[in-house]
């Protein structure tokens, strides 16, 4: 089973064409593993990307230095993975 | 529910097929259900359809979770098959709906991909086949319709989330999907639920055009974004999916209404902005009620507008 540890999620607000462009040449670059849950399209609408926790830092910084403002929506992936799943079991015990 | 199934809570794709048989059973006078085909991994496509008799009636037609790890959708799904079921005979126009029209609705689009956020990887999205010459496994089953195939918004490699197949139709969970429209002939309307951003989209995504029923769709989608949004006030935004998010080709709405099904939405249901796709399942009846409001508000229209 695939884990999630340490990922984060971002919120990211452009402002902007301009940052919205920036976002789609982070989008490019593969070796971050970046996972867009809302792919940057229109600065209307929020941008969600899902970090590796060994991408975090470098993207952070990256979006810091654009002044692109964040906010981290999921602090850490496999918490809510993990509450999920126990949902699942609670509920399913109480199913049966 | 009278029986057991929790319409509260995620559930593995085998107890959701159980419960379809559950539903087939105890509405057996409008309830069916049929195998459209089989995923590549060959597990059944089922879908409910929702009859009270007559041949080759028109249909609606409803699908979710073509994007596996969208949980949401499938449970939303569940959650309206029994709505349906249960408001016939109770609802009057649900019930003059079903005395004039046919509802097909698919809750699990892409059963492989389904399975493997369960087992597996919790994000995954695609399909799972597996493509030649490269280790990267699946394709973007929202990116493989026969509508602008292989254009802006969707990648041509493998490994990425968006790629969008050797060929238009090359996922067979798609292609079951355009062999059944095409042999039933008499679809009216093309739903697909999506999540998450609270987005009411109508074509294209292909191209920046507007579509010949760009007046009817908008006026259309905003009455069933109102309609979402008088339950929890969920707010919706309305149009096209290129004016609201970007291009994006290879999409299914796109190939319904180039195939003739004037009424082709694709939704994209609430965003607490908190979980993205990750909903809680204390969320999922509240977002299968506005969810269905939405829904019915169209297929009322197309009840009373049938073409």
């Amino acid at each position: 089973l695939e884990t999630f540890v340490g990922h984060q999620v971002l919120r990211i607000k452009t402002r902007n064409e301009e940052q919205v462009k920036k976002l789609q040449f982070l989008e490019t670059l593969e070796h971050l593993q970046l996972d867009f849950w809302i792919n940057p399209s229109t600065s209307a609408l929020p941008v969600d990307v899902r970090i590796p926790a060994n991408s975090l830092q470098a993207v952070k910084i990256f979006l810091e230095s654009h002044r692109i403002e964040y906010s981290i929506l999921i602090e850490d992936l496999q918490v809510v993975l993990d509450r999920e799943k126990q949902d699942m079991v609670t509920s399913q015990q109480r199913e049966r | 529910s009278s029986n057991t199934f929790n319409y509260g809570i995620y559930h593995s794709l085998t107890s959701i097929y159980e419960e379809l048989d559950n539903l087939a059973s105890e509405y057996s006078s409008i309830v069916s259900k049929l195998q459209i085909g089989e995923s590549y991994e060959k597990r059944p496509l089922y879908a409910l359809k929702f009859s009270t008799g007559g041949s080759n009636r028109p249909a609606i037609w409803i699908d979710a979770g073509i994007h596996s790890r969208e949980w949401v959708t499938q449970a939303s799904a569940m959650w309206i098959a029994r709505k349906i079921a249960a408001d016939y005979g109770n609802d009057p126009s649900i019930t003059s709906l079903l005395n004039k029209m046919d509802i097909f609705l698919l809750p699990v689009t892409n059963p492989d991909g389904y399975e493997f956020t369960h087992t597996t990887n919790r994000m995954w999205r695609k399909t799972r086949s597996k493509n030649p010459g490269s280790l990267c496994v699946g394709v973007d089953p929202n990116r493989n319709w026969d509508a602008g195939f292989g254009g802006p918004g969707a990648s041509s490699n493998p490994c990425s989330d968006s790629y969008h197949g050797p060929s238009a139709n090359s996922e067979v969970e798609v292609k079951s999907v355009v062999n059944f429209i095409k042999n039933h002939g008499n679809i009216l309307a093309f739903l697909t639920l999506h999540s998450y951003s609270q987005l009411l989209m109508y074509p294209y995504g292909y191209k920046c055009t507007q579509p010949a029923d760009y007046a009817e769709l908008n006026a259309l989608g905003e009455a069933a974004a109102n309609a979402i949004r008088s339950l929890h006030g969920t707010a919706f935004k309305v149009g096209s999916i290129c004016s609201t998010i970007y291009q994006a080709s290879g999409g299914s709405i796109d190939w319904s209404y180039d195939y003739g099904i004037k009424y082709s939405f694709a939704f994209e249901l609430r965003d607490t902005g908190r979980y993205g796709f990750l909903l809680p399942a204390t969320q999922i009846i509240p977002t299968a009620e506005e969810t269905w409001l939405g829904l019915k508000t169209i297929i009322e229209h197309v009840r009373d507008n049938a073409y």
